[in-house]
């Protein structure tokens, strides 16, 4: 059983900037048919994620203001880390997605569970 | 590498019966922490399944009736079923969890995409 990279399985992240609006983040969460939206500044440096789960969130307690269901403290992973760690942070923190930065916290991608999961279905 | 099985991995299933509002799903998606809710009939039978995905297209579309999201066509899985199956049909349907059924279509509880990679980082 050889050892996977993060960078064997993760591809590119779908994302949005910290003023667009709740409705055009679930518009683009829908068209993209993903789950997970990277929040980005200009300089494409991370400032957060916003889930599916998020938006079920903002439903149910009749929000919606963007900056309220930002998740700011993300857990992330680097394209050189294999790919059990990515594993083991996802399992820690129950969460299904880590965006992928460099050094500068740059968004290079995104790994996801279900990126995991067909590694074992090949 | 031992074959692993869908029983290894599956869990216990949150569930909802046809007839609630998608306010209340959407209470329970975040209070218990989950993505998928699967949909029963008073035998604990398969009537369909509804995500976080679901809730945000209805937040995204404007619409709030429970029988316009719920998805009827469900891809399933068996407890004997080998897990690399399981895997195969979640990638080839992008999907990230199936429900678990016996012969009689009850719902016997849940695979995710997530219980794959737990077991990668074990
Ligand atoms: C704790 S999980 C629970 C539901 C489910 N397990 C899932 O992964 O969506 C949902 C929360 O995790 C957050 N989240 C998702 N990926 C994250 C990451 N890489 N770092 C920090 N939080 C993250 C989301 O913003 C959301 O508020
Ligand atoms: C196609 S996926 C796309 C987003 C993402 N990949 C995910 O798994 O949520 C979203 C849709 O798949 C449906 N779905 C989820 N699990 C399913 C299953 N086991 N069988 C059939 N449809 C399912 C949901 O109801 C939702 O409408």
């Amino acid at each position: 059983q050889e050892t996977s990279f993060v960078s064997n399985v993760m591809h590119d992240a779908v994302t949005c900037t910290e003023d667009e609006e709740i409705q055009t983040i679930a518009n683009r969460i829908v068209t993209k048919s993903v789950n997970h939206i990277i929040v980005i500044n200009a300089d494409k440096k991370l400032r957060g994620i916003v889930t599916s789960w998020d938006i079920t969130k903002a439903m149910a307690e009749g929000k919606n203001e963007l900056s309220k269901f930002v998740t700011r403290r993300v857990i992330t992973a680097k394209p050189e880390e294999p790919l059990e760690t990515a594993s083991r942070k996802m399992a820690k923190y129950n969460i299904s997605a880590l965006p992928v930065i460099n050094r500068e916290r740059k968004v290079l991608g995104i790994v996801t569970a279900e990126d995991v999961s067909r590694l074992l279905g090949k």
